[in-house]
């Protein structure tokens, strides 16, 4: 992005700005990382192109690490994992890929909690299958909460180490929607106190700083313990997950990186850093 | 809103006869704030700031009306003109035989379902038939997803096994013309647009089917990355316009700006909903005051 070992100038520290933004990093967080480096610069921190980058890199890894990348365990019997999102950003998908790990770990069984748009429990149903892992579903049109009650009903029977529930993309802005959320939360934690033990927003790193109003709002009627960024495979870079550090505390636990089962890797905040300034 | 910022920052330069830079000069801040927070592409901001400037620059300020009211006017006319003319275009149906549509675009977008979408509006605006084509092959059951939509809408849903989806559309045109129905359209796989095996299958269904639409279907919460995509669809495939998904929710769709000006193709309709009902002509007006908040 800048030239290697020139001494930082005013046109320089603009470019570099310029990049941040093109990240999708967004105003007002990349005002505050260029405060910094302004500030660095200006006491003779840093100097050079190189330095100005070693200072950047471990600014924002120190935005986005210290917590964990693992799932949350039940201290008995089956965890429950709850995913949710706004419409077509990949949490069916992201659900296959992290069943498909999970598996080796214990039983896993899906719930095909979209009960509402076409042919969303045969996309999960297909991905059950194609993994060999159970799935309860009802017919379109059920009450969501009610596969979700099924589900850990069915989990709890069967000695199932893993549940994660599946669920209609939805926007944060439609009320009856969030509270139909609110309902299946509701309703697994009357099953089982403690869960669900992993809430999962699954973001798609294409989103600009839209991306920190469902972080919030989706933070606002579920207890979120992670976040999937799912589409790194292609140009966007996902940055707007460093303004979202800024106003929730929420980690990032997993990236997708494709279309298939396998394409799914644990959140590596090094790895982001080095591929945000690449 | 940018329009309120806007009017207390220019009210103290009222009586000074004219838009000057060094008084514009915080409005154009506040406004290039705006944008960024909405997301336009940066680059695409700095150039529509640079136009504003220029439109605004020496415009005699009229006796008894705000400058800040004029600064407005100014950035709302301009990114309105920018967003496309006031009537958008009508879709272009062939002169004999079936018109063909094409969707494209990321993963996600909301294709299968503007398919849906756009045939129910065909149908109830323009009393055509409708074949649905499902040549995405590649998502686990959206074949399925297109067949129940068109069992919703009642109309037939083109379907083939064992086959490519450049020939599954072939096949599914050779159909329409056979049977004479109106309107094909082609819902394809989504797709990156550096992933140049899917590009250049996306580009093969448009040579072999000579759509006389071609859409991009976008996504109006898109950030930065609206102008590597849009423009990578636009070099691979003839585009007749964009569409607008999911503008019900909040996001300000500053990605409509960005995929206009590296496209130069208008945003011809916006989706405002899952429902097949949700769907609109596009309103250049309407997106110039969201974008600007
Ligand atoms: N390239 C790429 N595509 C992905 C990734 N994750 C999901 N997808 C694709 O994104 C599209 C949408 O994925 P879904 O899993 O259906 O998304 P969803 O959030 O469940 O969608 P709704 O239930 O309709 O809200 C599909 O075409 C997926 O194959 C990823 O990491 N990379
Ligand atoms: N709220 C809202 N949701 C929409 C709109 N358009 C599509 N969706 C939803 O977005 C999600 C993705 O839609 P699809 O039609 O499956 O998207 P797609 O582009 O065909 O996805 P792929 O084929 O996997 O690339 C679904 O949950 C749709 O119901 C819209 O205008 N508003
Ligand atoms: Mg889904
Ligand atoms: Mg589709």
């Amino acid at each position: 992005i800048l030239p290697f070992g020139r001494d930082l100038d005013a046109d320089l520290v603009d470019q570099l700005e310029e990049h941040l933004y093109s990240a999708d990093i967004g105003p007002r967080t990349v005002g505050k990382i260029m405060e910094a480096v302004r500030a660095a610069w200006k006491n003779r921190t840093i100097k050079t192109t190189d330095e100005c980058f070693a200072f950047l890199k471990a600014h924002v890894k120190g935005i986005l690490s210290g917590e964990s990348t693992a799932l949350r365990r039940a201290a008995s019997g089956p965890t429950v994992v709850l995913v949710a999102g706004v419409n077509g950003t990949g949490k069916t998908t992201s659900i296959a890929k992290i069943a498909n790990r999970l598996k080796k770990d214990g039983p896993v069984i899906l719930a095909a909690g979209d009960t509402f748009r076409a042919a969303a429990s045969e996309q999960l149903a297909l991905w059950a299958d194609r993994i060999g892992v159970r799935l309860i579903r009802q017919d379109k049109g059920a009450d969501p909460a009610a596969v979700a009650f099924d589900a850990v009903e069915a989990a709890l029977s069967s000695k199932a180490a893993w549940l994660v529930i599946d669920t209609a993309g939805r926007l944060h802005t439609q009320e009856n929607l969030m509270a139909e959320l609110d309902k299946v939360k509701r309703i697994i934690r009357k099953r089982i106190p403690d869960a669900p033990h992993e809430t999962l927003l699954v973001l798609d790193a294409t989103t600009g700083q839209n991306a920190i109003s469902q972080a919030v709002e989706f933070g606002k009627v579920l207890d979120l313990t992670g976040l999937v960024l799912t589409k790194l495979d292609g140009t966007a870079k996902g940055g707007a997950i460093i303004g979202i550090r800024d106003q929730v505390k929420i980690p990032v636990k997993f990236v997708g990186v494709g279309e298939k089962v396998d394409d799914l890797e644990t959140f590596d905040p090094d790895g982001f850093v080095e591929a945000l300034f690449e | 809103s940018l329009s309120k910022g806007i009017q207390s920052l220019i009210t103290r330069f009222a009586g000074t006869g004219k838009l000057t830079e060094e008084n514009v000069k915080d409005a154009l801040r506040e406004v290039r704030l705006a944008l960024l927070e909405a997301d336009v592409n940066l680059g695409v901001t700095r150039a529509f700031i640079e136009r504003v400037k220029t439109r605004a620059m020496g415009k005699e300020v009229i006796e008894g009306v705000n400058p800040g009211q004029m600064m407005v006017k100014v950035i709302h006319d301009e990114l309105t003109q920018l967003m496309g003319g006031p009537d958008a275009e009508p879709i272009k149906f062939a002169g004999g035989g079936p018109t063909v549509i094409l969707m494209a675009g990321l993963q996600g977008a909301g294709k299968t379902t503007t398919c849906g979408k756009l045939a129910a509006l065909i149908r109830k605006k323009h009393e055509k038939s409708v074949l649905l084509v499902a040549a995405d092959l590649q998502r686990p059951a959206a074949v399925e997803q297109l067949k129940v939509l068109g069992a919703q809408l009642g109309m037939p849903v083109h379907t083939e096994t064992g086959m490519t989806p450049p020939s599954v559309c072939e096949r599914a045109v050779a159909r329409a013309k056979a049977e004479r129905i109106d309107v094909v359209i082609l819902d394809t796989a989504g797709r990156l647009h550096v992933d140049d095996a899917l590009m250049t299958e996306v580009a093969e269904v448009s040579r072999r089917t000579q759509p006389h639409e071609v859409f991009l279907v976008c996504d109006a919460m898109t950030g930065q990355d609206a102008v590597n995509s849009a423009k990578a669809f636009n070099d691979r495939l003839p585009l007749t316009g964009v569409i607008l998904t999911k503008l019900d929710g909040d996001a300000r769709g500053g990605a409509a700006l960005s995929v206009r000006e590296v496209t130069g193709k208008p945003i011809r309709f916006v989706g405002l909903g899952e429902k097949l009902d949700k769907f609109d002509v596009f309103h250049p007006a309407r997106m110039a005051d969201r974008i600007l908040g």
